[in-house]
C-alpha cells in the first residue's frame, strides 16, 4: 500500500 | 513489474558487470571513486538488510544478494587484489557532507518509525547523492576511460528508467512512494551533464573530455 512505499522495488 | 522498471533493473546489473569487466579488463581501478563504490555497499547493506525478513521473491531476493556481494567485491578489488592501481589522492570528495545529511533527512523522513524503516529511508536519500564522489572525480581529472563512462550510463539509465516505472505504477496501481520518487528524480538530475557529453561525445566515437 501507499503507506509502506514501494518496497518491492530495489 | 512493468516493463520499465524490468529493464531499469537489467541495467543497474549491466552496469555492475561492465564495472567488474572494467577492473579486469584493464588490470586496474583507475578512475573509480572508492568512495562512491563504499557509499553503494552502505546503501546495499542498509536497505536489504530486510532480506531476512521480507520475502517479496525469488527475484527480489536473488538481485539483493547480488548487489550486496557485488558492491562488497569491488571494494575488495579497489583496496585488496588492485590496490596500487587506485590513487585516493583525486578522491576528495568530503564524504561525510552527504551521510550527515542524509542521516537526517531519514529521521524526518520515513514511513514508520523504526529502526529498519529509518535505514531504508537513509538507504534511498544516500543512494540518490551515493554518485557524487565519481562525478567530482570525473570533473576534477576532466576526462574517463570509454568502459567507465558505459558503467556510468548504465547506471544513470537505471535510474532513469525508474521513473516511468513510478509514473506507469501510479496509473496502474494508484500508489505512489513520495521518499523514493523524490529522491530518485534527484539522483537522476545528477547524471543530465554527464548524459550530455556522454551522448554528444562517446557515443559520437570520441573520448570522454570535459572542456578545461
Amino acid at each position: 500500500g501507499t503507506e509502506d512505499g514501494h518496497k518491492d522495488e530495489l | 513489474m512493468n516493463l520499465f522498471r524490468f529493464f531499469g533493473d537489467m541495467s543497474h546489473l549491466a552496469s555492475i558487470l561492465i564495472l567488474l569487466y572494467k577492473i579486469h579488463a584493464t588490470r586496474s581501478v583507475r578512475g573509480l571513486s572508492f568512495k562512491t563504490q563504499a557509499l553503494y555497499v552502505t546503501v546495499f547493506v542498509a536497505r536489504y538488510l530486510d532480506v531476512f525478513t521480507e520475502f517479496v521473491s525469488v527475484y527480489n531476493t536473488l538481485m539483493k544478494i547480488f548487489f550486496i556481494s557485488s558492491s562488497c567485491f569491488v571494494l575488495y578489488l579497489m583496496k585488496g587484489r588492485y590496490r596500487p592501481t587506485n590513487d585516493p589522492s583525486i578522491d576528495t570528495f568530503r564524504v561525510e557532507y552527504l551521510l550527515g545529511p542524509c542521516a537526517l533527512l531519514a529521521l524526518i523522513f520515513h514511513y514508520r518509525w523504526s529502526f529498519l524503516e529509518v535505514l531504508w529511508s537513509f538507504s534511498i536519500f544516500l543512494e540518490s547523492v551515493a554518485i557524487l564522489p565519481q562525478l567530482f572525480m570525473l570533473q576534477r581529472t576532466g576526462e574517463a576511460e570509454t568502459i567507465t563512462t558505459h558503467y556510468l550510463a548504465a547506471l544513470g539509465a537505471y535510474r532513469a528508467l525508474y521513473i516511468p516505472n513510478w509514473i506507469y505504477r501510479y496509473w496502474s496501481e494508484d500508489v505512489i512512494d513520495p521518499i523514493a520518487v523524490t529522491a530518485g528524480i534527484v539522483q537522476t538530475a545528477l547524471y543530465l551533464d554527464f548524459f550530455y557529453v556522454y551522448f554528444t561525445k562517446v557515443l559520437q566515437g570520441q573520448k570522454f573530455e570535459l572542456p578545461a
